[in-house]
């Protein structure tokens, strides 16, 4: 753990063991 | 005035009757009561291809709601079944025979929509009673109209009480609120008696 | 003293606000209103490999809450992402680019947790608004601190309204409540007025 500021540059989800929902093209419908 | 222990009363039962499902009364479409959807007949789903679904960096699929999700409780604002355009249908099957007399649509409420609107609610809507699912016109259980300027939760009572049971129900969505695209059903409820 | 059907305005106000996500305010974070995790930069799940997922009695892997939970409504004892220690970050991007105007944290209540206290909740963080997702250093919104003596859900105003819109913002904790190994972060919510 780093301590207060910056951190390392983001690490995506792309590394972890989940499925990763991301909005791509617009809102969905609500 | 009142005493603080009949407020107490007051606040139980108010509160008792948000548990049950906040209305008190059986779902007989509710999904996990026993109730499915068969068809939507010729609407068609809403797909943005917007919500995408990967891992490892890989796209997998795109998500979208199913159908589904009208007979499922989860009320949150997207967890909604959207149908391109205003008219929709939504052929359901119930758990159960029964003699429907009420209609639950519910909605988010615009406090909680992004657009700060609920142009994509459902307005003018019909709800029939089919022998089997391939009918296409069913019997008549009444013509309704879901209010932007109401509360979340409508309930619709059937005007007169139909002769015959049904366990099946067609839902038909005429109109919507302005939004141009698509139209967001979030839940839709049968109520009423099952036949002895 | 007041009359019953005062009581009962107020009863009825008091669950409307309570079924409307509690607040009553848009979340802009939701995942199904449109919201999504981008990163969580340098922190890490806590990996517990204590839930084992089996299948005729075939063990298949370990499931841990992935950080889109801060971003789902469920609320129930243990559907919180847990990171390593209690230094924590969340990169979020709303559903749409607003003017933030305040953010809620939620915890479980002590009186659901089975250890009869909440040290894995998060006590001071901030929140900055991000022109993109990797920007290292944002705007500050605010810094707050989440009381655990308080209540389960907290709400925290941006002291000064931002000049700037954001559509992606980051949450990071600095401490939390005694845990040593972890911290649990069960939901983040964003408020503001969207830009016109």
């Amino acid at each position: 753990p780093t301590s207060e500021g910056s951190c390392c540059s983001p690490a995506r989800l792309a590394r972890t063991p989940y499925l990763v929902l991301s909005y791509v093209n617009g809102p969905p419908p609500i | 005035g009142i005493t603080e222990a009949q407020a107490q009363v007051l606040v139980n039962k108010a509160l008792k009757l948000y548990s049950q499902d906040r209305t008190g009364l059986v779902d007989f479409a509710l999904e996990s009561g026993g109730g499915s959807v068969l068809s939507t007949r010729c609407s068609e789903t809403f797909e943005t291809k917007t919500a995408l679904i990967s891992l490892f960096g890989i796209p997998l699929w795109y998500f979208s709601q199913s159908p589904r999700v009208a007979i499922q409780p989860d009320m949150y604002p997207g967890n909604c079944w959207a149908f391109r355009g205003s008219q929709g249908y939504l052929v359901v099957r119930l758990s159960m025979k029964i003699q429907p007399s009420a209609f639950t649509l519910e909605h988010i409420p615009k406090t909680l929509s992004p657009t700060g609107n609920i142009t994509s609610a459902p307005k003018d809507f019909a709800v029939y009673g089919l022998e089997d699912e391939y009918q296409e016109e069913g019997q008549l259980l009444g013509r309704f109209t879901y209010d932007q300027e109401g509360e979340s939760l409508q309930m619709f009572h059937v005007l007169k009480r139909p002769e015959s049971a049904f366990q099946i129900v067609e839902l038909r969505i005429f109109s919507n609120w302005g939004h141009p695209e698509y139209t967001c059903l979030y839940r839709f409820r049968v109520h009423g008696e099952p036949i002895k």
